[in-house]
């Protein structure tokens, strides 16, 4: 899976994310990507965010969603927001989990429990970062 | 100048640094970088975060590194589906995409399904058709499937063979 967050000049915020699914997956299965709220989502007003991972995981826990709803109703910050919602349900829901989050003001967090993670950040200024392990 | 900034992953995994070798490490750099770039430059052109995300996943729906469009893992039955999604944090539109198989940038797609479609989420043939009527390139399987993934398929199949004739694995 792959997936991108953007905040434009306009304050305006984007999520995308693409997928070709589980190797092997059963014909007609549909993961977490498409779904709004369990795999990719985006509000203005408070983050746009976007998943990979094992898709029923993330769609079972609604991850997408749950990021915005951590920041705009329990006031978590966008980071405590995204490592929270990598633990949420653990216990229940066990897999591969990896978010993507973007706030408003163009701050970003990655979280995620496989330890590895390509992932990369650029913002009006700065020099480029990309990384994969979860070291870098 | 005003902040504009874009973030992207190309999936995350459970992986042991012994099973990526540096050659393979920095091609995922140079794929990510170039993902990056696509997306930074319509940002600092004054397009917008939509126009953005579309372009940097353009970029790894392109290359065959990353598990989606070209390059992207392979069902039960040996043929590619893709999914995709965009959102406009703006507007709350939205357009996504399930199981389509010949479409080149599913994240185009779904980008045509936010602007021009009654409806959020179209799947399988429909999306197709709904992709050729608004002229969005359509591939056949021998642009998306690649050696590294079909081999990846046989060795799942070939398990799959193998567990069948395991003593002690039949049920009736």
């Amino acid at each position: 899976t792959v997936g991108a967050v953007a905040l434009d000049i306009n304050g305006n915020l984007a999520a995308a994310t693409s997928t070709g699914g589980l190797t092997d997956q059963l014909k007609g299965r549909v993961g977490d990507t498409p779904i709004i709220g369990g795999g990719t989502f985006a509000n203005n007003e408070v983050c746009a965010v976007s998943c990979t991972g094992e898709g029923e995981v993330i769609m079972r826990g609604a991850l997408a969603h749950e990021v915005y709803a951590m920041m705009k109703y329990a006031g978590h910050s966008l980071q405590a927001a995204t490592e929270k919602a990598i633990q949420l349900h653990a216990d229940k829901l066990q897999g591969d989990r990896g978010i993507l989050s973007m706030d408003s003001s163009g701050k970003v967090a990655f979280g995620f429990n496989t330890g590895f993670m390509k992932r990369g950040y650029w913002a009006a200024d700065e020099e480029p970062f990309v990384a994969l392990w979860e070291s870098e | 100048m005003k902040k504009f900034a874009i973030a992207i992953h190309g999936g995350a995994e459970t992986t042991k640094p012994s099973e990526l070798d540096n050659k393979k490490e920095e091609a995922y750099k140079d794929g990510l970088a170039d993902a990056l770039k696509a997306g930074y430059d319509v940002l600092e052109k004054g397009g917008s975060a939509l126009d953005a995300v579309e372009a940097a996943v353009n970029s790894m729906e392109r290359n065959p590194l990353f598990n989606a469009g070209r390059g992207a893992s392979l069902t039960e039955r040996g043929e590619n589906e893709f999914d995709a999604a965009i959102m406009d944090g703006n507007t709350l539109r939205v357009g996504a995409v399930g199981a389509v198989r010949y479409v080149q940038h599913p994240i185009s797609l779904a980008k045509v399904i936010l602007q021009k479609c009654d409806y959020c989420l179209l799947v399988g043939t429909g999306a197709e058709e709904f992709a050729l009527a608004n002229n969005l390139s359509l591939k056949g399987p021998e642009y998306f499937v690649t050696p590294e993934k079909k081999e990846a398929w046989l060795d799942k199949q070939q398990n799959k063979v193998e567990k069948k004739r395991m003593p002690g694995s039949m049920t009736d």
